[in-house]
């Protein structure tokens, strides 16, 4: 039950902390998305929202440290639509595995971005001494 | 840092207590 569309955080931070962010942000973008299917799932459906609203601040941060954060696509609706199609055409037990699969991918994809990120910024540090 | 903000544990946090039903 794993959702294919969602980002995996390595692949795109293999090179600079600019391409690594960029990947984040648009990631980031996609698992906010991927979070409104949650809101059925979910026994307590403000935590979803809560979360959209942190990613929120957490995209605005990463932008802020990015050269050219005009760059990060923004999904369009259409794309947004079809991703949660996929989902919604299921049936109720898939719904519910691929609502923990997603949120499985989130944690991972948020734990190995931080750790990636912070690679790259010690990195920079030591470089500047 | 951006890697010293609180909010990627936040977010963590919010998905470690999302009970689903």
């Amino acid at each position: 039950h794993q959702v294919s569309s969602l980002p995996a955080a390595l692949p795109g931070c293999k090179s600079n902390k600019e391409a690594c962010l960029h990947w984040v942000a648009e990631g980031l973008q996609t698992y906010m998305v991927a979070t409104k299917h949650l809101e059925s799932q979910s026994a307590d459906n403000s935590l979803p929202a809560n979360i959209r609203y942190l990613c929120g601040l957490l995209i605005s941060q990463i932008k802020q440290q990015m050269k050219k954060p005009e760059k990060v696509r923004v999904l369009t609706s259409s794309e947004e639509e079809q991703l949660l199609k996929d989902i919604d055409r299921l049936d109720a037990f898939s719904k519910r595995m691929t609502a923990l699969s997603i949120l499985d991918q989130f944690r991972a994809f948020l734990s190995d971005s931080v750790r990636k990120i912070r690679q790259k910024e010690k990195a920079k540090q030591k470089r500047n001494g | 840092l951006l890697c010293d903000s609180s909010i990627w544990g936040a977010i963590i946090s919010l998905i470690d207590g999302l009970k689903l039903q």
